[in-house]
């Protein structure tokens, strides 16, 4: 049966090549809105694509997506899939996304390593980190949420390339780190950048790796409140908040830290479920209620973002 | 393709900071293969730790030697794996 939208399964996980034909099937049914932008290459040379949803404008402020920065975490590719078909099923008949994407792009990367999620799917299923070579080293791979210019380097972080939390060699060094970075300076209107990785239930908000409080810390708190509280609303999935080092520890060179630090107001990480009975071995009949349910959760942060213009 | 047999994932409650020190130790022994779900970091927070079965004695050991409290989250992680692989290829037909 040729493979379409409406019979692609999004209550299974898929491997790379399955997701990278969905992007195309996605902008091949409605490429009015949807369109496929490749901004890289990762360092095995496979394409970075993402997904960018567009009611027209030129450089409109945005809103970025970004699921899978760490491979093994699939919940998370699975549910930033769903996203994608709920934005374009949402457009012209959910009064919430078309109001925001008559304001907002929404950019959506869906498989931000795309190395180490080939790897989870050939060889490795535990693998985390991206794929690249450590010269000196037997250990592969830098953890990509360690590599950002943000604290780089700072305690948060290991040195040692055969640790999970690798830092890797310098800020930027992994390309699919970079090619986001060289995104968002080049686009230079995104207001809102949300990361979704698993598991443990959290809602997270900057800073990792200082104690010093984000300037808009009251805002972010109490919008990740509202946040949860419509998350939970769908199945009564308790998830904490909090910025990061309080929530959870301090990390070095995270993502949300860098786009918060270049402007990015409303910058956000998800853990998703669950709390440790999977962790993020999540049995596929989940990844429907865990996209629904976040996909609450992030209708709020859009919607105070196009309604708090800044 | 790397397999997971005999592989546990442990979910460990450390008491207290000096507990928490004490799984930290663990994390430097390389040779254990112990890959961190959830990491050490302070008494409130579980840590979820994968353990390969050639080291699942000793952890254990060192553990309740310690007296620190620990379950096991996944009894057999390569039957995890292997349900989702039977459901991805199910998928197909």
């Amino acid at each position: 049966m040729p493979l379409s939208i409406e019979t692609f399964n999004y209550a299974s996980y898929h491997n790379l090549d399955e997701i990278y034909d969905f992007m195309d099937l996605l902008a091949a049914e409605k490429p009015s809105l949807v369109s496929k932008i490749q901004i890289g290459r990762s360092y095995e040379g496979r394409p970075i694509n993402i997904l960018k949803f567009s009611t027209g404008g030129v450089k409109r402020p945005a809103i970025w997506i970004d699921t899978g920065i760490h491979s093994r975490e699939w919940v998370t590719q699975a549910s930033g899939i769903v996203f994608a078909k709920k934005l374009l099923d949402g457009y012209g008949k959910d009064a919430s996304v078309t109001s925001i994407l008559d304001h907002f792009d929404i950019f959506l990367e869906i498989v931000t390593n795309p190395d180490g999620f080939a790897f989870t799917h050939s060889k490795n299923r535990m693998w985390r980190k991206t794929r690249s070579i450590n010269s000196g080293s037997s250990c592969v791979g830098v953890d990509p949420n360690r590599n950002w210019d943000a604290g780089f380097g700072v305690a948060g972080s290991s040195g040692n390339p055969c640790s999970e939390t690798y830092r890797g060699p310098r800020a930027n060094s992994e390309p699919e780190v970079k090619a986001i970075v060289d995104f968002v300076k080049s686009h230079g209107n995104i207001k809102a950048f949300v990361s979704i990785h698993s598991y443990s239930q959290l809602l997270l908000y900057p800073f990792g790796y200082t104690s010093k409080k984000a300037a808009d810390a009251q805002e972010l708190d109490a919008l990740a409140k509202k946040a949860v509280d419509a998350l939970s609303s769908l199945h009564g999935t308790q998830y904490k908040y909090g910025s990061i080092i309080t929530t959870i520890y301090q990390a070095s060179g995270g993502t949300i830290d860098w786009t918060y630090e270049q402007g990015i107001k409303y910058s956000y990480t998800f853990e998703l479920r669950d709390t440790g009975r999977y962790g993020f071995m999540l049995p596929a009949s989940q990844i429907i209620p865990t996209a629904e349910e976040t996909w609450l959760a992030l209708k709020v942060i859009m919607e105070h973002t196009r309604d708090h213009p800044y | 393709t790397e397999n997971f047999v005999g592989h546990q994932v442990l979910r460990i409650s450390a008491a207290d900071e000096a507990q928490v020190d004490k799984v930290k130790d663990l994390e430097e022994l390389e040779d254990l293969q112990l890959d961190f779900w959830r990491a050490p970091v302070h008494p409130e927070l579980p840590i979820d730790v994968r353990v390969p079965f050639a080291s699942l004695q000793g952890v254990k050991v060192y553990l309740e030697s310690h007296d620190i409290d620990y379950s096991i989250m996944i009894e057999d992680l390569q039957e995890l794996v292997d349900e989702e692989q039977l459901h991805m290829s199910r998928r197909h037909f």
